[in-house]
């Protein structure tokens, strides 16, 4: 059986398609608010997963300018590493030129994911040097009004997802977008007031942190806080899963996040996935390292329902109901 | 001077192997890290 591999990727889904070079190669990305840097394969990889996927290739842009310096980096089990090289990266008709981004050389646990590269939009983190992220670059180039960017996370499979840069079209939310500031400038964290069922908080009492991630799929929380809304939603554990009655789902309170005084309700038909005639808890574990504060991760599931839109001008976070 | 780029959503690998009944062990041995996440990107 072809286990672990699969078992070492991290949750994803939504992939769109970016070029580099000169003249264009095209790859497939994760678009990723949980991280801030961009890495595609290189036709030197010689990683099985890297013959799998589209790899850059150098010596056919004539953009293309090489580094010394190490990219190396290190997912639960997965790694990359290559080289931190520059080129014109563009992400439809926005161009960022001199883009730095890693060239990956090794590969290890990416052989059967459906993308060939991650795109960060995260902020640039303190320690990179000379990697600033594509969406700085792409801002401090003039090539967007307006330093945003949003994601519309449509329930369809194929089609409908779209991640808008350097403005909002309102004809993907319903309403006003209620504006959270991010907890802590440096990631797109936001503090939650609480999380409540049938009227009653069930985790984040004291207040908490979510950090809004569009490269993770589910609703991901500290064990106690899971464990209490698993026993809630009358979810079993089998084989380290928790699966509900399918015929409960309509009985089913919503899980209510409230933040910044207005709630945001996800409905039993989000937070349960119903696959193979089984019923699943979209609620998974996070666990969290000693002394850490409370933190949610609120990935796809919240995000279909709850357009967002990323404001690094004035680092804050727009939520409203997605059409 | 707004952007839209379409997104296609595929198969999260937890789909995929709650469909192979694979997941054992999924959630447990490979947590999604936040704190190795952020950690990541210094690396560069």
């Amino acid at each position: 059986i072809y286990h672990h591999p699969l078992r070492s990727y991290k949750d994803f889904s939504y992939i769109g398609n970016i070029n580099i070079g000169t003249p264009p190669q095209e790859f497939q990305v994760l678009f990723d608010t949980g991280s801030s840097s961009l890495w595609v394969p290189s036709i030197y990889c010689q990683s099985s997963s890297c013959y799998k996927h589209n790899s850059f290739v150098p010596c056919n842009s004539s953009t293309f300018k090489a580094t010394n310096k190490i990219f190396d980096t290190n997912y639960t089990a997965t790694s990359i590493k290559g080289y931190l090289v520059y080129d014109t990266v563009r992400i439809g008709n926005l161009v960022s030129v001199a883009q730095p981004f890693g060239l990956s050389l090794k590969e290890f646990g990416f052989d059967d994911v459906p993308f060939d590269g991650i795109l960060g939009l995260g902020y640039p983190r303190r320690t990179v040097t000379g990697a600033n992220p594509i969406f700085d670059n792409l801002w401090k180039q003039g090539v967007i009004s307006e330093p945003v960017f949003a994601f519309y996370l449509s329930s369809q499979k194929e089609n409908g997802s779209v991640v808008m840069f350097g403005g909002v079209n309102r004809a993907y939310y319903k309403g006003e977008l209620n504006w959270v500031p991010v907890s802590q400038v440096g990631s797109w964290h936001i503090n939650i007031d609480s999380i409540s069922m049938n009227g009653t908080v069930v985790a984040c009492k004291r207040g908490c942190q979510a950090l809004l991630d569009t490269g993770t799929a589910f609703l991901r929380g500290p064990r106690g806080s899971v464990s209490k809304i698993q026993k809630l939603i009358h979810a079993r554990p089998i084989d380290r899963e928790h699966v509900v009655s399918c015929q409960a789902i309509g009985t089913l309170p919503p899980a209510v996040f409230t933040i910044n005084g207005i709630d945001y309700p996800v409905p039993a038909q989000a937070y349960i996935q119903s696959l193979s005639g089984y019923c699943f808890s979209n609620f998974l574990v996070r666990p969290q390292r000693v002394n850490e504060s409370e933190t949610w991760i609120l990935g796809e599931v919240f995000l279909r329902l709850y357009f967002s839109v990323f404001d690094r001008g004035n680092n804050r976070i727009g939520l409203a109901p997605a059409v | 001077c707004m952007v839209i780029i379409p997104l296609r959503q595929m198969k999260t690998m937890r789909e995929t192997l709650r469909e192979r009944n694979l997941l054992t062990n999924f959630s447990e041995e490979h947590p999604y890290n936040l704190s190795q996440k952020a950690a990541n990107d210094q690396n560069i």
